[in-house]
């Protein structure tokens, strides 16, 4: 573990009496080495140590006769502001029905996510809808189906011979209606570099003029996590992120990477393939985790 | 990186950021720029092309090892795909199945994902699109029982080649590896070698957990080849290096997209000349 590897840096510290910063250096090569192989980006991971090492290399950490828990305190508190505090919430205000867009790349979580919103909106006394716009991917609308089934949640559907743009339009007018208070989105998995794919999107987003547009990612995404996440939000503009299989051992560092480039607040976490394990989150248990 | 004109401590941090950016792994990358550098202390490259050549056969090197096809002995060979979830399984199921028709076989899918929501309706989509029988019973059935239906069927079919779709499963849920090990057990009871070939699918945007992952699936079901899914995408997959390196694992085949054609057969070449492109 990181603390372990850090008490080793500074083992022989007694003999030497105060610290100089190589030392520093030397332990902040550790917590760099951390971050890396959590799949933090590479340049978020060195400017993320450069924050750090200011405040690392302060009299009250040369002079502290615990050092490694100084930097690791210090470590922390950087990770835990870079991540945000903020608890996960959807945004319905504004206009009935709310529409919520999920976006990302193929496979990250989204149609089974926007099961898992739709339980949790409707617990908080929200009247969900789910609308069924990826027409592309073999039996999709059947896939939300059946999870809206599961939760007794409608699904505004049009099968897949009709554009998602106009399936997403014709939702915004269903869901008025029927009286829903907030249209869940389920779009195809897409790549960030596909052009035709992201211009599908934006043109989604304009006929329905999402309140939240979140990025939903897998947490075991790797060094890529920043482009996907800076080009679907330079493109689209992203209001939040849901990060998937936080079930699994992934330490997450795609989490900060995102974070730390995008802004993005992360706003759900995915804790299960079942449609309860949707769970708000914690920065400071996120930050102990991409530690290690 | 081509923009170096000599191999200066510029040129070495440089190389170090490219790798790692490829989801190399820090010690991965950290392994063949030390041996790189060793090879240059004794034989100075003249330039940072031949630096980088070098480079490229070393990584040719530990991917090309293992054997490039399948074995798929006569008369019924077996094919298990596993893999966590959301990796491309079940498509890239399809596209070998397609493959493998192409090539004279005569595949029969097996939907052994009698769990999520819609998958088996996913397969059998697939299935006509490519032309190839699906065997499936209702969904929350028991996969074994699903994998055992498929060999009869294969049999009384003549079909010579059974894929059988799995799941997603994350590793680390210890009932869900034990039910994949019922599924190979099944079909080792029924046929004596099999399953020939337990593929993993991993998917290249994935960073280090995918060594994590191909270790605990070959722990759990002795993983013969690796697929790698969605190449398309910007992700260039360098965690295969670690994996080469610890578990000489051959990748088998690729995926680069989402159609049934975006699929080959793995070229170590071609792959290690992507991550310098
Ligand atoms: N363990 C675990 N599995 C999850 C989680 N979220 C989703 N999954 C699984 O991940 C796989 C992919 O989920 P989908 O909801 O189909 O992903 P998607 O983004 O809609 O996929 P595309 O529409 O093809 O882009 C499925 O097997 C889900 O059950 C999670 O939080 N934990
Ligand atoms: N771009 C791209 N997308 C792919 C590729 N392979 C699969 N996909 C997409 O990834 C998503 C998930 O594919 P699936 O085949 O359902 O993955 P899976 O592993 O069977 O998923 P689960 O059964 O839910 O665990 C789908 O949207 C596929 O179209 C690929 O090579 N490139
Ligand atoms: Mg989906
Ligand atoms: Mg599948």
């Amino acid at each position: 573990a990181l603390t372990d590897r850090l008490q080793g840096v500074f083992k022989d510290m007694r003999s030497k009496g105060r610290l100089a910063e190589e030392d520093i250096d030397e332990a902040l090569r550790e917590v760099r080495l951390a971050l890396l192989e959590a799949d933090v980006n590479f340049k978020v991971a060195r400017d993320f140590i450069r924050r750090v090492k200011e405040r690392a290399t302060s009299l009250e950490v040369l002079e502290s006769l615990t050092p490694a828990q100084q930097v690791l305190r210090i470590v922390d508190e950087e990770l835990v502001a870079t991540l945000g505090g903020e608890p996960g919430r959807i945004d319905w205000t504004g206009k009935t029905p709310a529409p919520v867009m999920l976006v990302g790349l193929n496979g990250a979580g989204k149609t089974t996510s926007a099961a898992k919103l739709a339980l949790t909106l409707r617990k908080l006394g929200q009247r969900p809808l789910l609308v069924a716009c990826d027409t592309y991917r073999p039996a999709a609308v059947a896939q939300l189906e059946t999870l809206g089934r599961q939760i007794g949640a409608e699904v505004y559907e049009e099968g897949t011979h009709a554009s998602p743009v106009d399936i997403a339009r014709r939702s915004v007018e269903y869901g008025r209606e029927h009286g829903y208070s907030i249209n869940i989105i389920d779009t195809a998995g897409r790549l960030q570099i596909d052009e035709r794919m992201m211009d599908e999107l934006v043109q989604i987003k304009a006929a329905i003029q999402p309140t939240e547009v979140l990025l939903v990612a897998n947490a075991m995404t790797g060094q890529e996590a920043v482009s996907v996440a800076q080009q679907f939000h330079e493109q689209v503009g992203l209001t939040g992120l849901i990060l998937t299989q936080m079930d699994g051992d992934a330490r997450g560092g795609a989490a900060l990477s995102i974070r730390a480039v995008t802004g993005v607040p992360l706003k759900f976490l995915g804790m299960g393939e079942k449609i309860e394990a949707l769970q708000a989150y914690y920065p400071d248990r996120l930050a102990s985790r991409i530690l290690g | 990186f081509q923009a170096r004109r000599e191999l200066d401590a510029a040129f070495w941090d440089e190389l170090e950021e490219r790798l790692i950016q490829a989801d190399l792994g820090a010690h991965t990358t950290a392994d063949l720029v030390d041996t790189l550098r060793e090879t240059h202390d004794k034989r100075r490259f003249d330039s940072p092309e031949q630096a980088e050549a070098a480079l490229r056969q070393e990584m040719m090197r530990l991917l090309g090892g293992g054997t490039v096809g399948l074995n798929l002995p006569l008369p019924l060979a077996v094919i298990l795909v596993v893999g966590v979830n959301g990796v491309g399984k079940t498509t890239s199921i399809a596209k070998l199945a397609k493959f493998l028709a192409q090539s004279g076989r005569k595949p029969l899918l097996v939907a052994g994902d009698t769990f999520r929501a819609a998958a088996i309706d996913q397969l059998k989509v697939w299935g006509e699109r490519v032309a190839v029988p699906v065997v499936a019973q209702g969904p929350g059935s028991d996969p074994s029982a699903v994998v055992f239906d498929g060999i009869k069927a294969a049999r009384a079919r003549g079909a010579d080649v059974l894929i059988v779709d799995t799941a997603g499963r994350l590793h680390t849920k210890i009932n869900l590896m034990e039910e994949l090990k019922k599924v190979q057990r099944i079909v080792q009871r029924q046929i004596p070698d099999a399953p020939h070939e337990t593929l993993l699918v991993l998917d290249a945007v994935t960073g280090q957990n995918a060594l994590v992952q191909a270790k605990s699936f070959t722990q759990a079901v002795g993983v013969t080849g690796l697929v790698l899914a969605k190449l398309d995408s910007s992700s260039k997959g360098g965690v295969v290096f670690s994996i080469a390196q610890e578990l000489s694992l051959p990748i088998k085949f690729v995926g680069t997209g989402e159609r049934v054609d975006d699929f080959a057969p793995f070229d170590a070449g071609e792959f290690a000349g992507a991550l310098f492109a």
